[in-house]
């Protein structure tokens, strides 16, 4: 594993401890989407089908154990949780989040590496993972006051898949064979759709001002 | 193999 990988994965934890700490003990979810947290969910689910199957490592299958629980907690928090459901803005988190679900499992269907029932689904998952960020991004336009923890939450998560960009430009170079199309185009789609996100959230931070996204 | 390779990854 290089450096890059290691930072990206380091920094996809690193998200997920910064919502899991706003809604544990802050007990809010305020900013925060409920459909790219579902949509994130069923990413891990159908990704991770060969987590009882395949054994890759001890590392491999804690992370994939802890991005699973993770995100389903989360989808149960902001859904059943008494005081954190409260906080959810539900009239602001409008994005029609099933209809990128079909698409995205069509073009698995017919653009995969190889035409069986766990790499369609893995193949889907990196489709579906690519745009799972809209309704989140949507919701931020649409945010007043975005606090910083949801602001820390959405970068870090943008800084995850830059940083596997690099890790898989590495992998090219030092690896023999290593090419994978599906996966770094979807990739590279996942980190432009943050773009101007980074662009708001430097200015704030260079300008010390709160983040603000024009609408 | 290359099937560990890609799924290596998260």
């Amino acid at each position: 594993m290089n450096i890059f990988r290691l930072a990206g994965d380091m920094t996809h934890l690193a998200s997920v401890l910064v919502l899991l700490l706003k809604i544990h003990t802050i007990k809010s979810c305020a900013g925060i989407s409920l459909k790219t947290q579902e949509l994130f969910a069923i990413v891990f689910a159908s990704r991770y089908l060969d987590i009882f199957t395949d054994f890759i490592s001890l590392y491999n299958t804690l992370m994939k154990l802890i991005f699973l629980g993770s995100s389903f907690s989360i989808v149960w928090y902001i859904r059943r949780h008494k005081l954190v459901r409260r906080s959810y803005d539900k009239d602001q988190d409008t994005f029609r989040h099933y209809f990128l679900l079909l698409p995205c499992f069509i073009l698995a269907l017919l653009i995969n590496e190889k035409f069986t029932f766990k790499e369609v689904m893995w193949t889907f998952s990196l489709y579906l993972e690519a745009v799972a960020i809209l309704p989140q991004l949507v919701l931020l336009q649409r945010t007043k006051n975005i606090d910083n923890l949801t602001g820390q939450y959405v970068f870090l998560l943008g800084a995850y898949r830059g940083l596997y960009i690099l890790n898989w430009i590495y992998r090219y170079f030092t690896e023999p064979h290593y090419v994978h199309w599906i996966p770094w185009i979807s990739g590279l789609v996942q980190t432009l759709l943050y773009a101007d996100f980074f662009y708001y959230y430097f200015e704030s931070w260079k300008n010390n001002k709160k983040l603000q996204l024009p609408a | 193999d290359e099937a560990v390779e890609k799924h290596d990854e998260l």
